[in-house]
């Protein structure tokens, strides 16, 4: 839609994954695909959280708020070193 | 690096302390930084053993790195670049390594502040020259590569924590930072993971300071880095042509001024472009300090013919000068030296000047003090957790060094000379000293949990000189504070047997954030679990932390519990209140506890009773210490009107 894309960090309640899924990683995907056929899984995270980055429009981010299983979809921060 | 772990206390003389064989060189470092130069003495694996059969991380190849870097010493080096790509673009290979490689300098100085192994003879330019040495040389170090020429993404960042935790990790090291004003930052996120899983997590606190309330990585369950000076200085001495002399800091060859006086200008803030040649040339040039990167002012000056630099702080910035590896002679003078000369330069009508070095002078006093770069407290996400924790060496500190860029940090065709070793300041020097001794703590007491070895850290911790005055602020000149320097300056040897430790759970954390009033969604992202608060929860302030942070809203009584393990001998501890201010009473109840057993475990509870009002804003500081007269167990107490 021409919309600004931005990287998200997308949190996920794991403990509400369905169990027609064999694996996180595949209900992630999943969850992504409701919002954007086109979306790329950048990071799919295992241990620091329950969740995954993308690439989306601000309206996609929305979107995916509402997906069941979605808890956060918070923008990438800037870090810098000190 | 050199001195500081002398320092320390670090010393032959106190080497029984950490034992150097079997379970130290089973701990392992993630440093998360700017990458590594594996070529660098400082990770040369002679005599370390096997690798530990826990560790599953693995050296990543890519430009200029090949697997084989890897040793028995840097047992892993990963990058994560696919964040950064996204938002900047592909990365130029030949002007960066899409690899673990360390192009910047910070990556390999940090890990080798941390862990670096024993290289004799090294110094910076002469500057500084001793045996470095990381704090814990015999642990093992694993590298993750999240940061880039433009910046450090979280999205790079988490996904370098989620691998270290993979990998096993003991120690995590962060000398990054940002905004953020709850726990539900990247790092933040991350570093409670890996709280969970035993490892501990250190932090830079940020180079914001003096402003108050400049922290970063505030969250209680990450140890919160400040900064201090040590015992080692770099004079140089500006001279005048009027005779006077002005001592400042300086890092340069001795022979690379011609000795005698030269015509000296005034160039006001040096930056690009603003500099006439013809006004420049074969002359000393005076610059004022701005938030412009240091260095470059010093490349400015030289491209524009000049033969020296005087970088003077500007009006209200204080007296801290920090050495730099300029690419021209330059001494660095503080705000008052500055303005006469200054004064001097603009109204001599034929000014001169020349620069005496005077190299490395150590045993100086008072050290240390807090830097004023250091960030501050108050705790603006959590008023009632004191951060930061402690402060830790952060200024001049020399160690290792890429091999990719000269010392200055300019681009390498500005500056082509190449160092083993570098001098750098930042919180970013410091929160890797802390990282290195978690890790000397961690080889001794191995079932120790992050809260436990950052308990030793802080209730050893000292905030006096020997002669029993407060350590300074070098901000104020005046005795530095709780805001500033925490529970104090870390002191290794005190803190491997600590005699009492505040510990805490995961379940303490949970319990934190929802006293903190963090809703179930937000309690779910940061622990990743299925946690439900408890209708009455304890204050936010009850944590069990090993500090003090009291807000005072009108009059009224506040009172704290915590709990303290004994970790040593059978004893009796008696308390001491130290406190600044009358307008608080303050009692501790009960006021002796008996132990008659290691791990045994005993309360007490802190009643804080406004007896009058004191002024909004304003801060009073104290301390609550145990002691059975073998140990003491500080813990430091900030009372802060609203």
């Amino acid at each position: 839609d021409g919309a600004q894309q931005a990287t998200y960090i997308v949190h996920m309640a794991k403990c509400q994954m369905p169990s027609s899924f064999d694996h996180h990683s595949l209900w992630y995907d999943s969850s992504l695909r409701s919002v954007s056929e086109s979306a790329e899984m950048i990071y799919t995270y295992n241990n620091a959280i329950h969740g995954f980055a993308t690439r989306l429009t601000p309206g996609e981010a929305d979107s995916l708020m509402t997906q069941p299983g979605v808890i956060s979809v918070q923008q990438e921060q800037k870090y810098e070193l000190h | 690096t050199t001195r500081t772990p002398l320092f320390l206390g670090l010393d032959g003389q106190n080497a029984g302390l950490f034992p150097e064989t079997g379970a130290s060189s089973d701990i392992v470092i993630g440093v998360l930084d700017t990458g590594i130069w594996p070529e660098s003495k400082s990770f040369s694996d002679e005599g370390y053993g096997p690798i530990p059969s826990t560790w599953k991380g693995e050296c990543q190849a890519g430009t200029n790195f090949t697997a084989s870097l890897c040793n028995r010493k840097l047992i892993g080096a990963r990058f994560f670049s696919d964040g950064y790509e996204r938002d900047y673009g592909k990365i130029n290979q030949a002007d960066e390594s899409k690899s673990p490689r360390d192009d910047f300098g910070h990556g390999t100085h940090t890990a080798s502040t941390a862990a670096g192994n024993v290289v004799k003879g090294a110094n910076y330019l002469g500057f500084a020259s001793g045996t470095a040495s990381g704090m814990a040389h015999r642990v093992r170090v694993s590298v993750y590569k999240v940061c880039w020429k433009s910046a450090c993404v979280s999205s790079d960042i988490l996904a370098g924590m989620d691998k270290a935790i993979e990998d096993n990790v003991h120690i995590m090291s962060l000398s990054i930072g940002g905004k953020s004003t709850s726990y539900t930052g990247e790092i933040s996120m991350g570093a409670f993971s890996a709280m969970e899983r035993g490892i501990f997590v250190s932090c830079s606190a940020g180079n914001d300071g003096p402003s108050p309330s400049s922290l970063s990585n505030a969250a209680p369950w990450i140890t919160t880095v400040g900064a201090s000076s040590i015992d080692r200085e770099f004079p140089g001495v500006v001279i005048l042509g009027n005779g006077k002399n002005y001592t400042g800091v300086s890092l340069f060859n001795g022979n690379a001024l011609p000795a005698k006086l030269l015509p000296f200008v005034y160039g006001n803030y040096c930056s690009r472009g603003t500099l006439n040649p013809e006004k420049v040339k074969g002359k000393i040039v005076m610059c004022i300090k701005d938030d412009s990167v240091r260095t470059e002012k010093g490349e400015v000056v030289k491209a524009a013919g000049g033969l020296g630099m005087i970088l003077a702080n500007a009006a209200g910035s204080g007296e801290e000068v920090l050495a730099d590896a300029h690419v021209l002679p330059v001494t660095a003078v503080g705000q008052k030296a500055g303005d006469i000369i200054r004064r001097y330069v603009l109204t001599d009508p034929n000014p001169t000047a020349s620069i005496l070095i005077r190299g490395t002078v150590v045993n100086v006093r008072p050290s240390p003090m807090v830097a004023a770069f250091s960030s501050r407290g108050p705790n603006t996400i959590t008023p009632n957790i004191l951060k930061p924790d402690l402060i830790a060496p952060g200024v001049n500190i020399l160690a290792a060094w890429t091999g990719a860029l000269g010392p200055s940090g300019l681009g390498t065709t500005s500056d082509t000379r190449r160092v083993e070793f570098n001098i750098n300041s930042g919180t970013s020097m410091s929160c890797p000293h802390v990282s290195g001794l978690a890790a000397l703590l961690k080889s001794v007491h191995p079932e120790w949990s992050p809260a436990a070895i950052r308990s030793a850290l802080m209730t050893t911790a000292y905030n006096t000189y020997k002669d029993g005055k407060p350590i300074l602020d070098v901000a104020t000149g005046k005795p530095s504070t709780p805001f500033e320097h925490g529970a104090g300056h870390v002191s290794p040897t005190a803190a491997v047997n600590p005699g009492l430790i505040y510990d805490l759970t995961t379940e303490d954390y949970i319990d934190f954030l929802c006293a903190s009033n963090y809703n179930l969604s937000l309690i779910t992202i940061i622990s990743r679990g299925n946690y439900t608060c408890p209708r009455k929860t304890h204050p936010a302030a009850d944590l069990n932390y090993p500090s003090f942070a009291v807000n005072v809203k009108g009059s009224g009584t506040y009172k704290y519990t915590r709990t303290v393990t004994n970790v040593g001998g059978a004893g009796s501890y008696t308390v001491k209140v130290i406190s600044e201010t009358a307008a608080v009473k303050i009692s501790v109840e009960p006021a002796v506890l008996n132990f008659k057993k290691v791990n045994e475990k005993k309360s007490y509870s802190v009643t804080f009773t406004v007896v009058s009002s004191m002024a909004p804003r304003s801060n009073s500081f104290g301390s609550i210490e145990w002691s059975d007269g073998k140990h003491v167990v500080a813990s430091p107490v900030a009372i802060s009107w609203t």
